[in-house]
């Protein structure tokens, strides 16, 4: 997966 | 963390508090859109339930709950506190041809199909879309007070400046994130007019108001 995981961007 | 995500970041908690300061110290709401704070609420909302299921580190949670909490703190303000002084008329735009187109790409368009994927999603695009209803009611109006200026500034620049961090991740990290970047890019298209009358009016000490 391409995504930010996990979701360190605010 | 580079540079431009945390002048970003930091640009993005200036917006937020000079707003809460603006309705603060003027004891008024009047030319702020009580739509787009709403809009705003709901997006850090639904982009932060993380909070109770990941630990990325302390920064990250910190800023998360400051954002949470400042969102519907100036909800409250303007609906609640200072409501009398709430130009409610003028805040007309639609927030349903927003909500309800974005809700759908994010069912059609993301990176996996899970409840939290598919909200963190929804939250992406409605944050690009979410000043709408401000910038149209400034269209209405024709003016802003130079503090809400100021704040859509920095709202724009925290913007522009992930964009430069997307670049830098990008070359440096081999990362990137489509739709994060996307989003990004229409989300700072749409502040692009506005800079110009920012640079071309307010830095010069005018007031920022449009032709009739």
């Amino acid at each position: 997966s391409l995504s930010i995981n996990p979701k360190d961007e605010l | 963390m580079n540079i431009f995500r945390l002048t970003g970041d930091l640009s993005h908690l200036a917006a937020i508090i000079i707003l809460l300061l603006k309705i603060w110290k003027s004891r008024s709401c009047a030319g702020i859109s009580g739509k787009s704070q709403i809009l705003f609420a709901i997006v850090f909302t639904t982009r932060y339930l993380d909070l109770l299921s990941t630990f990325i580190s302390l920064y990250n949670s910190c800023m998360k709950v400051i954002y949470i909490g400042c969102a519907y703190a100036t909800v409250y303000m303007i609906y609640m506190k200072f409501r009398a002084t709430y130009d409610g008329n003028h805040d007309s735009f639609r927030v349903e041809f927003l909500v309800v187109p974005v809700g759908g790409l994010a069912v059609l368009i993301n990176h996996d199909f899970s409840f939290m994927e598919i909200l963190w999603t929804f939250s992406i695009y409605l944050e690009s879309v979410a000043i709408l209803p401000q910038l149209f009611m400034i269209s209405k109006t024709g003016e802003a007070e130079t503090i809400t200026t100021h704040y859509l500034f920095c709202l724009g620049l925290y913007r522009a400046l992930y964009i430069f961090n997307w670049v830098w991740r990008f070359y440096f990290e081999g990362f990137f994130d489509l739709i994060a970047i996307v989003a990004g890019v229409v989300q700072t298209i749409l502040y692009c007019d506005f800079f110009y009358l920012y640079v071309t009016k307010v830095l010069k000490g005018k007031k920022l108001s449009l032709p009739a």
